[in-house]
């Protein structure tokens, strides 16, 4: 038997860098 | 100075990963085309290719600087981060300055990141 334990889930968008170019004119 | 080098436990080997679709996924089996996919359905947000374009020790000890040109504008952008935070390297995957220590801090393999290399980066989709 396996105890069901909470397992964190994780959006993708937290294992990439929000590189925000500075605004362009 | 940039955030302390706590350690983010998504990128813990065996993390499970939710895509915008709602498909689950472990961290280590991550693809270029499931953040592709994400970013197409995710609305506002879009994917840019950051290449490296130079690695430089920072000023912060213990972390280094990388310098990315960003997006089809080419933009400049540089960030501070510990040697081993992992990026998502275009036909790659995983990769990171310091391979050693991402593999020893959380279990995740990795190449090593070099200057030419193109990461995935988000950013807020320009709706007009």
């Amino acid at each position: 038997n396996v105890e069901p334990r909470s397992v964190a889930v994780f959006p993708w968008h937290s294992l990439v860098p929000f590189l925000a170019p500075s605004q362009p004119d | 100075p940039p955030s302390s080098s706590h350690l983010p436990s998504h990128f813990m080997k065996g993390a499970i990963i939710q895509l915008a679709t709602g498909e689950l996924k472990r961290v280590e089996d991550l693809q270029t085309q499931d953040f592709v996919r994400s970013a197409e359905v995710s609305g506002g947000l879009k994917i840019d290719s950051s290449t490296v374009v130079d690695i430089q020790e920072s000023q912060w000890p213990g972390f280094v600087m990388l310098h990315f040109v960003v997006g089809e504008q080419q933009s400049k952008v540089s960030i501070d981060v510990p040697p081993e935070h992992p990026f998502f390297v275009y036909g790659q995957g995983w990769s990171s300055c310091s391979p050693a220590r991402t593999a020893q801090l959380f279990s995740l393999p990795c190449h090593r990141l070099q200057v030419g290399d193109v990461c995935i980066s988000i950013s807020l989709q320009n709706m007009n």
